[in-house]
């Protein structure tokens, strides 16, 4: 494997961004680039990203290798890069360890890492495509901004999706709250839109908990993508350049 | 709030 990033940034983020939820999980790379799935300790949620070779300047790999890591020692690492510097990934065939290069824009300063592997023993689920009900894209920051205020109020959120808009509510000791977006299109800014489209009416209820800790990827993205369906996870993907994306997955609450 | 559900009660394993 030999994997070159134009700037650490992007991966630097997506660490980051995951290792609250998954603490060991196995980089699966071959020729179509760098996959990761893994579920969070409880079974609750699922992250699964895909980092294409396209994302990658060059990109090589030549046979299917697992790179089983630990996210808090790959953490550690990383902070060692700068966000502008360029990364390349490296591997031998049946490796012990992956080999990290953070080069200085300047090329005056190069950094090498080497990280020990894990054998890591992973149950992959099977995830179909599915034709959700409704499908909600939204600026990223205000989705955010709704979960961490809404998790002052319950630990529970109920999202209701409608031609109309999209309905975040919170039932809590203190009392209730809700949020609606409108669908809109910002024509000066297409980053501010809000998007739905709908085949049938939807309401789920999920853990605040899990949905603001996928927001620690809002970095990554102007928008993310809700995707619901009643009685199934919900999809929450932060699109990246390239086809590359990092989704979560999230089971939701179920009635008494 | 409701009963957590697991999300390998929606995905199988493969």
């Amino acid at each position: 494997l030999e994997a070159r990033l134009e700037a650490a940034d992007l991966f630097k983020k997506v660490v980051e961004a995951i290792k609250d939820l998954v603490q060991h999980c196995n980089f699966d790379c071959n020729d179509s680039g760098i996959a990761l799935q893994a579920m969070d300790n409880s079974h609750v949620a699922l992250v699964s990203m895909m980092l294409t070779a396209d994302t990658f300047t060059p990109f090589r790999c030549d046979r299917n290798i697992p790179l089983g890591i630990d996210l808090t020692s790959l953490t550690k690492v990383l902070r060692a890069a700068q966000s502008s510097d360029i990364l390349t990934i490296k591997s031998e065939d049946a490796p012990d360890v992956v080999n990290l290069v953070f080069e200085g824009k300047d090329q005056d300063r190069i950094s090498e890492y080497d990280l020990k592997l894990m054998d890591i023993d992973q149950e992959h689920l099977g995830i179909p495509d599915t034709e959700y009900a409704a499908t909600a894209s939204m600026p990223a920051a205000d989705f955010k901004r709704i979960c961490s205020d809404l998790l002052l109020i319950s630990e529970a959120v109920s999202i209701e999706c409608t031609k109309e808009g999209i309905t975040f509510k919170a039932e809590g000791d203190i009392g209730n709250g809700s949020v609606t977006l409108r669908q809109h299109s910002d024509l000066e800014n297409s980053d501010k839109n809000v998007d739905i489209s709908l085949t049938e009416p939807v309401a789920l209820s999920f853990s605040l908990k899990y949905l603001t800790g996928f927001c620690k990827a809002t970095g990554l993205s102007n928008q993310v993508r809700l995707c619901l369906s009643n009685d199934v996870p919900l999809m929450v993907e932060y699109a990246l350049a390239n086809n590359s994306y990092l989704r979560f997955y999230l089971a939701p609450k179920i009635g008494d | 709030g409701g009963r957590q559900a697991g999300i390998t009660n929606f995905y199988a394993r493969s």
